[in-house]
C-alpha cells in the first residue's frame, strides 16, 4: 500500500 | 489599471477549464509581463503554476501590479458565455473590487459585458527552486490523456517507469492490471506526434490517478505535454501556451 506525499514536504513557503 | 485583450476568448476558456477542477479559488497576479497564477489544491498534493505572457494578448497594459482574487466556478460561468472566436478583454482598476469581462463578436456589432466580484484571498506562495530531473518525456498530449483515462479505470494509482528505451505507464487494480509502453520516435512530418525520452537515471514513480486525470484537463491547451520526473520528488507536467505555460507539480506516492 502506498501513501500519498504532500507537496509541503518538498516546497517551502515563501 | 489592467487592460488585457485576447484575440480569441478560447485561450482563457481552456485555461479555466484546465484548472477549475483542481482549485476553486485563486489569485490572478497581473504585472507588466503578463498574468501568473500559483495555486495548490485542498489536499496539497497538486500545484498549478500558470503564466499567460504579455505576448498572449493582442493588447496588454498593466501599469501597477494588480491581484485579482477569483472564484473559478463563477468565472467559468461568465467565460463560457463568450464565443470562442470573440475578442475577450479583461479590465480592472488598481485596487479592484471587480473585474470587467467583455466579449466582442468580430462580425456583428455585439458587445457583451460582465462584471465578476473579486475576493480577498490568502494564498501560501510556495517556493519552487529550480528542480533537477532525472527523466524528461515529451509526447502528444492527447495520447497522454487517453493513457491516463484508460489506466485510471483499473486502479487509483498510476505508475510511470522510465528506462533508456521506453516509458511504461502501468496500473495494478483489484480486478486486473494494465500497462502501456511507448518508445521514443521522431515524426518528421508531424513533430507534435513525436515521442521524446531523455533519461539520465531510470525512474519508477507512482502517482494518484485522480490527480493525473485532473492534469490532463490541460490537453486542449497544447498538442504536446512534457513530463519531468525525478526520484522521490514531485513530477512536473507542462503544457506550453503560445506565450507562457500551464505547469502542474504533483507529489508522488510512497511505500509505507
Amino acid at each position: 500500500k502506498k501513501k500519498q506525499a504532500s507537496l509541503m514536504a518538498f516546497f517551502g513557503k515563501k | 489599471m489592467l487592460e488585457g485583450k485576447f484575440e480569441e476568448s478560447s485561450l482563457m476558456k481552456k485555461v479555466v477549464d484546465a484548472i477549475k477542477d483542481s482549485v476553486k479559488l485563486c489569485n490572478f497576479n497581473c504585472t507588466e509581463h503578463g498574468v501568473t497564477v500559483q495555486a495548490v489544491d485542498d489536499s496539497r498534493v497538486l500545484l498549478i503554476s500558470l503564466l499567460i505572457g504579455e505576448a498572449s494578448f493582442e493588447e496588454y497594459r498593466c501599469d501597477r501590479n494588480i491581484t485579482l482574487g477569483i472564484d473559478l466556478e463563477s468565472f467559468n460561468k461568465i467565460i463560457k458565455n463568450g464565443n470562442s472566436s470573440d475578442f475577450l478583454t479583461l479590465i480592472a482598476e488598481d485596487s479592484p473590487d471587480n473585474v470587467l469581462i467583455i466579449f466582442e463578436d468580430k462580425k456583428k456589432d455585439r458587445v457583451s459585458e460582465y462584471s465578476l466580484k473579486l475576493m480577498d484571498l490568502d494564498s501560501d506562495f510556495l517556493q519552487i527552486d529550480d528542480m533537477e530531473f532525472d527523466a524528461t518525456i515529451t509526447m502528444p498530449s492527447s495520447e497522454f490523456a487517453k493513457i491516463t483515462r484508460d489506466l485510471k479505470t483499473l486502479s487509483e494509482s498510476l505508475q510511470i517507469i522510465v528506462t533508456k528505451e521506453n516509458v511504461k505507464f502501468s496500473s495494478d487494480g483489484d480486478f486486473g492490471t494494465g500497462n502501456v509502453v511507448l518508445k521514443g520516435f521522431v515524426d518528421m512530418d508531424k513533430p507534435d506526434e513525436s515521442i521524446k525520452i531523455d533519461m539520465a537515471r531510470p525512474i519508477n514513480l507512482t502517482f494518484g490517478a485522480k490527480y493525473i486525470a485532473d492534469i490532463v484537463k490541460g490537453t486542449s491547451l497544447s498538442e504536446s505535454v512534457t513530463i519531468k520526473l525525478a526520484d522521490k520528488s514531485p513530477a512536473l507536467f507542462e503544457y506550453k501556451l503560445p506565450s507562457g505555460f500551464l505547469r502542474f507539480y504533483l507529489a508522488p506516492k510512497f511505500d509505507e
